[in-house]
This record gives C-alpha cells, sequence and structure tokens, in this order.
C-alpha cells in the first residue's frame, strides 16, 4: 500500500463505509453488490487483454464474448433483478460498451412497454434468448432529437395487410444506433406513419433485419458498421437504409396506437407515451453522470494524494499535489458535484418507478413534469459532468493523458452522453417549455405542485434586477 | 427588495431559498420576453427561437435549484454525525460553488450583496481546507473495484508507477526491441544518405 493513501485514509474524520452505505441504501445492499462484484472478480473466464492495446475489430470480438459469458454466468448465478444484473455488468464492462447494451435497455424496454399483450408473448421469449437480437433505430443520419423531423416512412398495403418500410433519401439513412452494425438481427424502428394516404405521425415498428439463422442482411435492408468514432470502440454503431421492406401489421407496436386491417388509424390516449422509453433513458443518465463523474473524481483525488511534484517552501521534499490550493480548488467542487448527482440519480430513479406505476394505472398527471424534469436534469448533469471528467484528467497532469489512467475511457464512454438520448439545449428548451406553460398558469392563478410550485409566488412578487 | 434573501452564507436552507429565486426570476423574465415578443405580434414560433438563450438559461437556473435541494434534503436522512457532518461540508461547497460560478445571477436579482459574494468566495476556500484530510476518504466510499476504475494512476493501493512501467510493457509496441519498420525503411535510408 502506498504509504500516502494509508496515511490520508487514517487521518479520515468518518468511516467511508458508512457513507458506501448511503449511497447504496442499506448496508445489506453494499454487502450484496459487492458479492456480485466477486462473482466477476473471482472469475477467470472475464479474464482478457487490455482492450488499449487491441485492434477495432479485436476489441468488438471481445467485447462479444464477453457479453455472451456475461448472459451464461448471470444465468448460472441466477441474477435476474434489474440493479443487481447493472452491478453484475457494471464490474464486467469498466469503462468498456456492451454490443449487446440496447437489446437489454431500449429494446427490450420498448417490447415491455410499447407491445399489445399478444405480441408481448411473441416478442419477449425471442428477445429473452436473443433469437431475436435487437437495437432501437431513431435517429437518422440527418435528424436527431427532433422527432418530427424523422423521414423514415411505413406505409399500409391493406391489401396485403403490411408496412412497406423505406429509406426516401440518404439523410433518412437510420444512423448510430449501437450494436445495430453487425450484433442486431431486428430493430425497433421509429418511422412516420402512413394510412388511408395520411400521415399519422412517429410509430414504432419492429424490423427484421438480419437471417435469424445465417445473420445474412435481409432483402431490400442495406446495413453495416458506421465506422471508427471519438470511443465506444467495443460497439457496432451502424447504419441502417430500407428499400421498401414489407412487414406484417402486427409489427406496428400497438399497445397505445393501432392499424386496422382495413388501415383505419386509432389514435394513442397520449402522444407523450412514445416518449416513456426516453423517460426512462433520461432518468438512468442522469445516475450515469453521477457514476462517470465520481469514477474520474477517485483517480484523479487518489493520485494527487500519491504524486509528490514541485515546492511549497524551499528546500523541503516536495509536497502532494493535494496539498496545493489550486488542485484543491479543481477537484473538490467536482467530488460535490459527484455526490450531489448521486444523490439526484438516486432521486430521479425513485420518481421514474413511482411515476410510471401511475401511469401503468392510467394516470398521467406527472409524466409532463417528469418528462421535462429528466429532460432538463439530463443536459444539467451531463454538461457538468463532462466538464469535470475532463478537468479530472488535467489534474493528474501528463500521465491523465495516457490510456493508462483510465480517465480517457471515462471521458470518451460519456461524452456521447451530452449528445445522445435528446441533445442536450434541445433538452434544456423542452424544460423550457413546461416552464413556461407552468409560468402561464401561475399568472393566471392556477396552483401549482412539484418542483415549479415556486412559481406560484412569482407572479406576485415584482422581481426586478435591482440596481446596486 | 434591495435586503438579500440569503442572511447566513452557511445557512442551507437560505442557499436553497436563493437558488429558488434565482430560478423564478429567470423564468419570469424569460417568460415575460417571449410572451412580450408575441404580443408584440411575432409568430410563437419565431419569438421562442428569440428567447432561446434565456430560455435554456432559465432551465439551468431551475435544474440547478433542483440538484441544491434534493442534495439538502438528503441530509435530513443522514444520521452518522460523522457522515453527517463531511457531507453537509461537500453540499456547503456545491451550493457555494455554484454561487461563485453565476454570482452575475446572484447579484442581478438582489439575493446576495457584492461583499456577500466575496464571503462566498472565501468560504469556499475555508472549506476546501475541511474537505482536504477527507478527500481520499470520499473517494474510497464511491466502493469502486479497480477493474471498475480501470486505471492504474486510481488504483485503490495506489502503487501508480510500477504499475505503469509494466503497463507500458505490455504495449503491442514493444513485442519486439527492434520494430520492423526500422529494417524495412529506415535502415536503407541511412545508407543513402
Amino acid at each position: 500500500m502506498n504509504p500516502d493513501l494509508s496515511r490520508e485514509r487514517a487521518t479520515a474524520s468518518f468511516n467511508p463505509e458508512t457513507i458506501t452505505h448511503i449511497l447504496d441504501g442499506s448496508p445489506e445492499r453494499t454487502r450484496r453488490r459487492r458479492e456480485i462484484e466477486r462473482l466477476v472478480n473471482d472469475d477467470p473466464s472475464f479474464q482478457h487483454e487490455d482492450p488499449n492495446f487491441l485492434s477495432r475489430s479485436e476489441r468488438y470480438e471481445v467485447a462479444i464474448k464477453k457479453s455472451a459469458v456475461m448472459v451464461q454466468k448471470m444465468r448460472e448465478h441466477g441474477i435476474s433483478d434489474p440493479e443487481e444484473i447493472y452491478w453484475f455488468k457494471r464490474n464486467c464492462l469498466g469503462s468498456q460498451t456492451d454490443p449487446l447494451g440496447l437489446h437489454y435497455s431500449m429494446f427490450t424496454d420498448m417490447l415491455n412497454k410499447q407491445c399489445s399483450d399478444s405480441q408481448r408473448q411473441k416478442w419477449l421469449p425471442l428477445a429473452r434468448n436473443l433469437q431475436a437480437i435487437g437495437t432501437y433505430a431513431q435517429t437518422e443520419m440527418g435528424h436527431g432529437t427532433h422527432l418530427r423531423g424523422l423521414e423514415t416512412t411505413a406505409t399500409y398495403d391493406p391489401s396485403t395487410q403490411e408496412f412497406i418500410l423505406n429509406s426516401p433519401t440518404v439523410s433518412s439513412i437510420k444512423w448510430w444506433p449501437g450494436g445495430l452494425g453487425k450484433t442486431s438481427n431486428h430493430a425497433v424502428v421509429l418511422a412516420q406513419l402512413y394510412t388511408q394516404g395520411e400521415c399519422k405521425g412517429l410509430q414504432a415498428f419492429i424490423v427484421p433485419i438480419r437471417h435469424m439463422g445465417t445473420h445474412e442482411p435481409l432483402p431490400g435492408v442495406v446495413v453495416g458498421d458506421i465506422g471508427p468514432k471519438f470511443g465506444f470502440d467495443e460497439t457496432d454503431n451502424g447504419f441502417l437504409k430500407f428499400d421498401k421492406v414489407r412487414i406484417p401489421r402486427e409489427n406496428m407496436l400497438m399497445k397505445y396506437a393501432q392499424v386496422e386491417p382495413d388501415g383505419t388509424y386509432v389514435k394513442p390516449v397520449s402522444d407523450k407515451l412514445t416518449y416513456g422509453t426516453m423517460v426512462f433513458i433520461r432518468s438512468m443518465i442522469v445516475g450515469d453522470s453521477a457514476r462517470s463523474l465520481s469514477r474520474a473524481c477517485t483517480i484523479a483525488v487518489r493520485y494527487s494524494a500519491v504524486r509528490h511534484q514541485s515546492e511549497i517552501r524551499a528546500g523541503e521534499p516536495e509536497p502532494q499535489i493535494l496539498d496545493f490550493q489550486t488542485q484543491q480548488y479543481k477537484l473538490f467542487p467536482l467530488l460535490a458535484t459527484a455526490y450531489a448527482f448521486q444523490f439526484v440519480g438516486s432521486y430521479m430513479s425513485q420518481t421514474y418507478h413511482r411515476i410510471t406505476g401511475d401511469i401503468q394505472q392510467g394516470n398521467l398527471n406527472e409524466l409532463p413534469e417528469l418528462h421535462a424534469l429528466s429532460a432538463g436534469l439530463k443536459a444539467f448533469t451531463t454538461w457538468a459532468a463532462n466538464t469535470g471528467i475532463e478537468e479530472c484528467r488535467m489534474a493528474c497532469g501528463g500521465h491523465g493523458y495516457s490510456r493508462c489512467s483510465g480517465i480517457p475511457d471515462i471521458y470518451v464512454t460519456f461524452t456521447p452522453a451530452c449528445t445522445y438520448e435528446g441533445e442536450n439545449t434541445v433538452m434544456m428548451l423542452q424544460t423550457a417549455r413546461f416552464l413556461v406553460k407552468s409560468y402561464t398558469a401561475a399568472v393566471s392563478g392556477e396552483r401549482l405542485s412539484g418542483m415549479v410550485s415556486y412559481l406560484n409566488n412569482v407572479s406576485s412578487q415584482r422581481l426586478q434586477p435591482q440596481p446596486l | 427588495s434591495g435586503r438579500s434573501v440569503v442572511t447566513d452564507i452557511n445557512d442551507l436552507d437560505s442557499l436553497v431559498e436563493a437558488y429558488k429565486q434565482r430560478a423564478a426570476w429567470s423564468v419570469a423574465s424569460a417568460s415575460r420576453s417571449f410572451a412580450a415578443d408575441m404580443k408584440r405580434g411575432k409568430r410563437k414560433e419565431d419569438a421562442w427561437n428569440k428567447n432561446s438563450v434565456d430560455l435554456v438559461r432559465a432551465s439551468e437556473a431551475h435544474c440547478h435549484y433542483v440538484v441544491v435541494r434534493l442534495f439538502t434534503s438528503k441530509l435530513s436522512e443522514i444520521l452518522d454525525v460523522a457522515a453527517h457532518r463531511i457531507l453537509s461540508s461537500l453540499c456547503l461547497l456545491y451550493a457555494l460553488h455554484g454561487i461563485s460560478r453565476n454570482a452575475g445571477d446572484f447579484l442581478q436579482v438582489g439575493l446576495l450583496s457584492a461583499s456577500q459574494i466575496e464571503q462566498v468566495q472565501q468560504r469556499i476556500k475555508d472549506l476546501l481546507a475541511v474537505i482536504r484530510p477527507n478527500a481520499v476518504a470520499l473517494v474510497d466510499a464511491f466502493d469502486y473495484t479497480d477493474s471498475q476504475l480501470g486505471s492504474v494512476l486510481g488504483r485503490y493501493d495506489g502503487n501508480v508507477y510500477d504499475n505503469m512501467f509494466e503497463w507500458a510493457k505490455k504495449s503491442p509496441l514493444n513485442k519486439t526491441q527492434v520494430h520492423e519498420s526500422f529494417h524495412k525503411y529506415l535502415k536503407p535510408l541511412q545508407s543513402k544518405l
């Protein structure tokens, strides 16, 4: 043990274990989390060469192998609770990404939440046994967060009771979905629904893209990897182009909206429900911000305690870097931010589960606020964490630039969170839409509740910039 | 009102109130500006776009208030005295640092006076010294295993330099003492020069 770290740990004024329990929620959950992490750390089948020393293709192969081993081992150990699955995978992956990540998150979540009962009976077993390996294809080469701009079309043909999927332009090619390039044989595709000559807006369709036996692309489907990126080297982010691909009517996810055999369209109870999955992911991203920033802080603080350089008093031994006030000013506000986001992440996760419980009961009252809050906090926390991780890297001096520091991997894996699942500025404007609507309601006398209740007073107060 | 909302910059509840007021002011002024543009006949979409910078700032102020409020309310659940003390210092540092970084907002709305901003800056530096002896324990509390960190610099045992040297030796470029490019390109070049 490095003597500096030993001394640091001996002089702390509190027991870290106590705070670990607070972060986990209870001592029991800490014990269980560590038990699961040991299952991974003690298992030689998870050992592999440092991905930093591998080519892109080798990294993808190691990642697929690891994904396959993860699935088998979790079944062997009987790990099925979502949080325990998260703990298991987090320990397997470290800063690497999982090509099957979207299959288990967005794809399966969409099947769970947007399929009718009969569709669930068909698709969930296929997804669970990885017969159907899926991803979620929303973003297009020319279109992102602004969903109404998506160009991919699904035109209903009542004579055959099929939808015809088509990519009308180059900019409509689905671009970026994780696991799309080489891994998946199905995709949940968001497309503009056309039926009886009218556009009915965005709907979700489950589309086979590769043959379930040979894994070859199906006729009319052009699919592949989009090439190297800033990070996510293990994930085959892909492209997907449709050339009038026909799928059965039953492949439109019809829990909320339906198309009858004759092409009649039945509207959903709320257009916000298609957003349900995005609200879930955005709530989870808040937790990711916390975890990525706290990992970077862990590295930077420990190394700043180990590293000795420069001098405070001439002639004396080089002090620990952490004794310089400027180093503390870089790292400690970030450490405080990491803790703040840990607690906000827990709050968002609890709130999401509470409100989606209400939604299943048909109570949509809090969905608009949750939608706005998850969008805003996703943007707020990812912007702050993104900047913070880079600050931590630079606080490690030259060695922070080496892949061995671990911070470059944390950064390149985390930074897409500022643009995926809703580009941050667009997210902030979505939150603003809710805030302006709430303010307008407060001014006209409505009593607000929840996190915007502070607007109740603002109409009475004449808040003006104060002359100094 | 001229009188600042914050009476004691160490009092977390009054800091939460200041963040709330800042958010209220930011949302109200962006909303009023947006409404005024529409009243002047601008189309809604154009008025929205024309105020979007302020609207983003209003959302950021709202989120900032939510984060400070949730962090502060979390403290009331922490019973262990030592843990409560250090996390309160972190929470205070987070709130004050946010005010320091956005001092213009708090001054403009009259939530803090200029002299209080100076106090905030000084208090932040005091808090750095409070947190310093607990910094390593605070990151240990995140409880990341070395495999989750994937970092030679952040190893739990702190044996950085030996392991950094071992790590570098494994780089593929070091598989041979002399890389084949020397004989293919450099050696022939040397003989021609």
